[in-house]
């Protein structure tokens, strides 16, 4: 059973999750199907450093982290970004979509430049995603929980960070048992996920050379 | 290293300010 604590602890996620997404101005340029090579980048970088901007919003109201110490806080954020974001992307992915929709996104990835040895991970790790079928508290757990991962680079005081995170990952345990009675290793499977977001978290730095130089 | 401190620089600011929605 989840506690009356708990409960107010997921809402606090959910509702900065949900609150904190990219502008529509910019949601709106990404649907559209005309643009040059060089109108692509720039878009994708631009939404990339909205991305974290968003990211940082969500984590400055995840209950406790502005009570870390400061450049710990830098040091999470800097060790989650990577991670957190293409955990994100996935999510936007995997929902529901008007029509055509997601073929254009698809399509501004994959003319992007980026080599094509680093888009099939990353189409593969939103297909996993895709398949889990998240609910959005489950969603936003796991993105808190990916953030306050105490053993990123630069931490001095990790187990203040796993204080953090052991509630989360306590409750979300308990949710993926209370939402999916029928898979046992439904927050095992979950948890795998992270590790492949380690994996992907690797070949960002490579990808973001080779992209570079196309 | 130009990443880095590129996101780095955007999370300082961002962590300081006021993103509006």
């Amino acid at each position: 059973e989840i506690t009356k604590e708990q409960r107010t602890l997921m809402r606090l996620i959910v509702d900065a999750h949900n609150r904190h997404q990219i502008p529509q101005d910019i949601t709106k340029k990404l649907l559209q199907e005309q643009y040059s090579a060089e109108e692509n980048f720039l878009l994708l970088t631009e939404v990339a450093t909205n991305q974290v901007q968003v990211l940082v919003e969500f984590t400055k109201n995840i209950p406790g982290f502005l009570s870390l110490d400061h450049e710990d806080q830098i040091a999470l954020l800097k060790g989650s970004a990577v991670e957190a974001m293409f955990l994100r992307s996935a999510q936007v992915f995997s929902r529901k979509m008007p029509n055509g929709y997601i073929e254009v996104l698809e399509e501004r990835i994959r003319k992007s430049g980026i080599s094509e040895e680093f888009i099939t991970p990353m189409f593969n790790f939103y297909k996993s995603i895709n398949e889990l079928h998240m609910v959005e508290e489950e969603q936003a757990l796991l993105t808190a929980i990916t953030i306050l991962t105490p053993d990123r680079p630069y931490v001095k005081d990790q187990q203040a960070v796993e204080r953090l995170q052991e509630p989360m990952l306590d409750v979300l345990r308990k949710l993926c048992i209370l939402q999916h009675p029928q898979e046992p290793q439904y927050f095992a499977r979950l948890l795998g996920r992270l590790t492949e977001l380690r994996t992907l978290n690797h070949y960002h730095a490579e990808m973001l050379t080779s992209w570079r130089m196309n | 290293p130009g990443n880095s401190i590129g996101l780095e620089a955007i999370i300082r600011k961002a962590l300081m300010g006021k993103y509006d929605d």
